[in-house]
């Protein structure tokens, strides 16, 4: 698991 | 999105314009906790960070934007417009033993140890018990304006619909986002004592008070 995780919520 | 989060967002900004309404037409923020409407200053600007690197969606962006900026007019208004009618002296809740825990909670249940990350958890943390000034407030003065009870409903509301849409997520796309799902759940929980007043007394037309 690399990078950034996507936050798609607010 | 689904039906619920999209619901769950408009009882958001509803419950901000409902505030920003009461004090306006009222020209006070009386009632109203400064150091709340401080701590989601704080929610905000760190969980957005991702404003900077990452494109979600236009409605995403938008409304990211629209909660920095509206909670920081909210903060003007409380520290200048209408600074005279905010008593600070009912409003001493000491926000170090929710943001204290809430790091030391993040640096340890996070999705990545890095800083964008931390902060994003943080946020969430935060958020969950950001209300606790404002109900401590409520619990001291023993009764709250009509208009403030609407403004919590919403704000309440708002997290407790983001339930239904993280089970129909978990059905439709098989995303789980468990440090969302256990914050909002205690976010919703904190709720439960003001929502029993606010429907069973505020919307049958009575004012909101508190047994002594």
């Amino acid at each position: 698991e690399q990078g950034n995780v996507v936050h798609d919520e607010l | 999105m689904n039906i619920f989060r999209l619901l769950g967002d408009l009882a958001h900004l509803a419950s901000i314009f409902i505030l920003v309404h009461k004090m306006h037409t009222t020209r006070s923020c009386r009632g109203i906790s400064f150091k709340t409407q401080a701590l989601y200053v704080v929610v905000f600007v760190t969980r957005y960070i991702d404003l900077f690197y990452s494109w979600i969606s236009l409605y995403n962006f938008v409304m990211k934007i629209f909660f920095i900026s509206s909670s920081c007019y909210i903060l003007y208004l409380m520290k200048y417009r209408f600074r005279p009618t905010h008593d600070p002296t009912l409003d001493t809740f000491k926000v170090e033993y929710l943001a204290g825990p809430c790091f030391a909670l993040a640096l340890i249940f996070n999705y990545h140890f890095d800083f964008t990350e931390i902060m994003w958890t943080f946020s969430i943390y935060l958020e969950a018990v950001a209300i606790f000034p404002q109900l401590f407030m409520m619990q001291r003065t023993g009764e709250a304006e009509t208009i403030t009870t609407h403004y919590l409903a919403a704000l309440g509301i708002y997290r407790a619909l983001y339930i239904p849409n993280w089970i129909y997520r978990y059905y439709t796309e098989g995303t789980v986002d468990p440090i969302a799902i256990v914050a909002g759940i205690v976010q919703t929980g904190l709720y439960l004592d003001f929502f029993y007043v606010y429907f069973t007394k505020v919307l049958q037309g009575q004012k909101f008070e508190l047994p002594a």
